[in-house]
């Protein structure tokens, strides 16, 4: 399973 | 941040600002989509939950509480105090169908089944189809104020900026997202019919009309 990146866009 | 997602930023910025502009100097939101406004407050509703878990940045924080807060700025000067002016005869879209589709699949396809990340991909999702309300509403009536025309084409520009934000940081960065790239495919496609009469008509003073 993928790390999840935090969401650093809008 | 580079030079297409600031513009991306700014794009949506002031298409908001455009949209409460006009509602506030006409005293009326016609040809506005309410539907399409409750929409954009539930997505970046859903979205920004991470302002509570998550600290990015100002720029991002700052931000996000601009479109949180423009988002139901917006619905209340629709649904309160501009509400006779709101056109619901003509915004007859049915959100739910865009609405449970958007659940199911944030609750399929996501990166992480928790509650934060499946509200964030939903709000993803949704925002893909948000404007179709609009969009509806714009065909329905068969014509747009050119001020309207103004707030969609930098609606639209936004996403379609962000498309060239993933394309460099997928080069610069190594980095991707499947999920908002894929959505955000979805959303500028919307736009390119809209997109080629803005160009052809209203940006040589025409009024955005459809052909009957």
């Amino acid at each position: 399973v993928p790390e999840v990146e935090e969401h650093d866009e809008l | 941040m580079n030079i297409f997602r600031l513009f991306g930023d700014l794009s949506h910025l002031l298409a908001i600002i455009i949209l409460l502009l006009k509602i506030w100097k006409t005293r009326s939101c016609a040809g506005i989509s309410g539907k399409s406004q409750i929409l954009f407050a539930i997505v970046y509703t859903s979205r920004y939950l991470d302002l509570m878990t998550t600290y990015i940045s100002a720029y991002n924080t700052f931000m996000k509480i601009v479109f949180v807060a423009t988002s139901y700025a917006t619905v209340f000067l629709m649904y309160m105090k501009f509400k006779a002016t709101y056109d619901r005869n003509h915004d007859t879209f049915r959100i739910e169908f865009l609405i449970v589709p958007a659940v199911i699949l944030a609750l399929v396809i996501n990166q992480e089944f928790t509650v934060l990340e499946v509200l964030w991909t939903f709000s993803i999702y949704l925002e893909s189809v948000a404007i179709l309300p609009q969009l509806f509403l714009v065909s329905k009536t068969g014509e747009a104020e050119s001020i309207t025309s103004h707030y969609l084409f930098a609606l639209g520009s936004y996403r379609a900026l962000y498309l060239l934000n993933w394309v460099y940081r997928y080069y610069a960065e190594d980095h991707y997202d499947l999920i908002a790239i894929v959505a955000g495919l979805v959303q500028t496609v919307l736009y390119c019919d809209f997109f080629y009469l803005y160009i052809t008509k209203v940006l040589k003073g025409k009024k955005l009309q459809l052909p009957a």
